[in-house]
């Protein structure tokens, strides 16, 4: 892991006092194929690796007796600053109306149920509109998903609209007395032209006041591709990150909040329900780090 | 003398760009970019320079002689494994209408008796291409149901019996180890089978995708890959990974949502869309 690699790259400096230009070049390129093979964006990865060359050269990384450990709190700090900030964007009472989107798979029907879930135990009255009419079976998965929570799930099996579809699932959470409306859409594709003007209508319709992008963890490179297009379609407000119990190291965490300035808000930490976290920034830092 | 010093360091920078982009990882890259500068061309040729890249990139898709669909004995089983939402499922509906279309008699498995909805999504692409599925009920074992289905195809005489299986992170050994039971209860009643077990990779899936592959290989052995979603804008770069250093052949390319949208892996068009 990285720490060691310092401490082997800068153990020989110890008694020499400064870490020379070259020691710092030589630990920069580790950290870039840490931070790649963790599936930062590479654009992203230069600016952070300029950043805290620039950080180390006026610091007293420099003359430290133990420089590894400097370094790597260093690196470890710089990279927390990049992934906090923004809004806080977790759940207010006053967010009624939340809409969830993404590309496909991403685990979006999966997490309506999640942050339904977290809602509910608050004590608040959930409703789930499933806005999907386009994946087999969409429709059924959001109210098996509803059933299982005990969540109410607005639905029109009739109307073959997804937009008319949201409209609708606005006056019932409205009639209802609901404290919360989640809407779950349909996978698509950032390129898919027709599909971005569906969201850009349904958002319309429901007026939300949180929009999450919700992301696969394991995404490469692309995360800057679709999260900036998304990000444009629909100035979302903040990123749910899924499937973060398998092994990937998540950098499209970093990549997502660069390129969109959005914070990631939730994890999504298994298939269960129950399997949801608030998103900690250090937490997500040494894992990145490895 | 064509060699060393025939890239500079800003074509070495954009060359390394737009091999990072498309997911082949730094050492991938820093890999192809040396093939490329040692390359006997005009480096400041464009187009010896892009022909140059895409021999290079075409080399690590060295199995195409492993690259046909093999079916053995009847039912041939396929099976579809992969991480949680990669395209499973929308995958073995394309893939059996290809199977159809060539005339041979499909039967669907629905192993995935866990998932919300699973067993209905199934049921619905098994409805459109009018062909059999043998489907549990939710919470059922998985094994049995695939027992229940090789059954079935034994006395339908069905040509191909495809599996469906739920989506899994390769990092729960317990979940790996119940598609290792599917298998053994395929081989009680014939031990040639599966003709095929497909890895169904996310073409936007970045370096993780190397580890997702080599997890499921190392539990079950992978025959293919199904790289989805290449309609995208990721260029599924990690399948240059996947199949040089692990030895295993990308088969089909997922290109939409549709029954349609399903290529055979064809190495030439890969590599030059990913350099475009
Ligand atoms: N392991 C794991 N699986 C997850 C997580 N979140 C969702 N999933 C799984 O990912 C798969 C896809 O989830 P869905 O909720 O269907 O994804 P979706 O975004 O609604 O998919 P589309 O509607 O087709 O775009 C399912 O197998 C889910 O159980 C997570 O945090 N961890
Ligand atoms: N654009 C595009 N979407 C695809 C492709 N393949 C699958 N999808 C979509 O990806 C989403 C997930 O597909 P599924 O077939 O449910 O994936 P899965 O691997 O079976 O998911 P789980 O069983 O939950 O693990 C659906 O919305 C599909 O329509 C593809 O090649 N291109
Ligand atoms: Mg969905
Ligand atoms: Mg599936």
């Amino acid at each position: 892991d990285l720490t060691q690699k310092f401490q082997r790259l800068f153990k020989n400096l110890r008694g020499h006092g400064k870490l020379t230009e070259k020691n710092i070049e030589d630990a920069l390129r580790d950290v870039r194929l840490a931070l790649l093979e963790a599936d930062v964006n590479f654009k992203v990865v230069k600016q952070f690796i300029q950043k805290v060359k620039d950080g180390v050269l006026g610091s007293n990384v420099v003359t430290s007796v133990t420089p590894g450990q400097q370094f790597i709190k260093m690196l470890n700090n710089e990279m927390v600053s990049f992934l906090s900030g923004g809004e806080p964007e977790t759940i207010k009472s006053n967010d009624n109306i939340i809409l969830m989107t993404g590309l496909q798979g991403s685990g979006k029907t999966t997490t309506c149920g999640k942050l339904g879930l977290v809602l509910k135990r608050g004590g608040k009255k959930i409703l789930m509109a499933a806005c999907d009419i386009h994946r087999p079976a969409a429709i059924d998965q959001l109210e098996q998903v509803g059933k299982r929570l005990d969540i109410d799930v607005f639905a029109d099996r009739a109307l073959n609209d997804a937009v008319k579809i949201a409209e609708m699932a606005v006056r019932r959470f409205t009639d209802g007395g609901y404290d919360h409306l989640i809407v779950d859409t349909a996978g698509r594709l950032h390129v898919d032209s027709s599909m971005m003007e569906e969201i850009k209508k349904i958002k319309t319709v429901i007026s939300p006041s949180k929009i999450y992008f919700v992301a696969d963890s394991c995404t490469g490179q692309d995360a800057v591709v679709s999260a900036d297009s998304f990000h444009k379609a629909l100035d979302f407000t903040g990123v749910i990150l899924t499937k973060l119990d398998g092994d990937t190291r998540g950098g499209a965490a970093i990549s997502i909040k660069h390129v969109t300035g959005r914070p990631v808000v939730y994890v999504g930490v298994g298939e269960k329900s129950q399997d949801f976290e608030v998103f900690y920034p250090d937490r997500m830092v040494s894992r990145i780090l490895g | 003398l064509n060699g060393l010093n025939s890239l500079g360091t800003e074509e070495t920078e954009e060359l390394e760009e737009v091999l990072l982009q498309a997911d082949v990882g730094l050492e991938t890259a820093e890999k192809i970019i040396e093939e490329v500068k040692k390359a006997d061309i005009d480096h400041k040729n464009h187009n010896e320079m892009n022909a140059a890249l895409k021999k290079t990139l075409k080399e690590f898709f060295y199995l195409d002689d492993k690259r046909a669909l093999t079916l053995k004995e009847k039912p041939s089983v396929v099976l579809f494994v992969g991480v949680n939402g990669s395209g499973k499922t929308t995958s073995i509906a394309k893939f059996s209408k290809m199977l159809s279309e060539q005339g041979k008699k499909v039967m669907l498995a629905g192993c995935d008796t866990f998932r919300a909805a699973a067993i209905e999504q199934i049921s619905v692409w098994a409805g459109r291409l009018d062909i059999p599925v043998v489907k549990g009920f939710s919470g059922a074992d998985p094994a049995s149901v695939a027992y229940d289905a090789h059954e079935s195809a034994l006395s339908k005489n069905i040509d191909c019996l495809i599996i469906d299986t739920a989506g899994r992170q390769h990092t729960k050994d317990h979940l790996m180890e119940e598609l290792k039971k599917i298998i053994n209860t395929i081989r009680k009643k014939d031990t040639s089978q599966p003709s095929e077990v497909f890895l169904v990779l996310d073409s936007t899936t970045g370096q993780n995708g190397l580890s997702q592959a080599q997890k499921f290989n190392e539990f079950i052995g992978l025959t293919g890959v199904v790289l989805t979603k290449m309609d995208g804008t990721a260029k599924g770069g990690i399948a240059l990974r996947i199949e040089k250093t692990l030895g295993i052949p990308v088969k089909y390319i997922g290109l939409g949502e549709e029954f349609d949208d399903f290529c055979e892996f064809d190495p030439d068009s890969f590599c030059e869309a990913l350099i475009n």
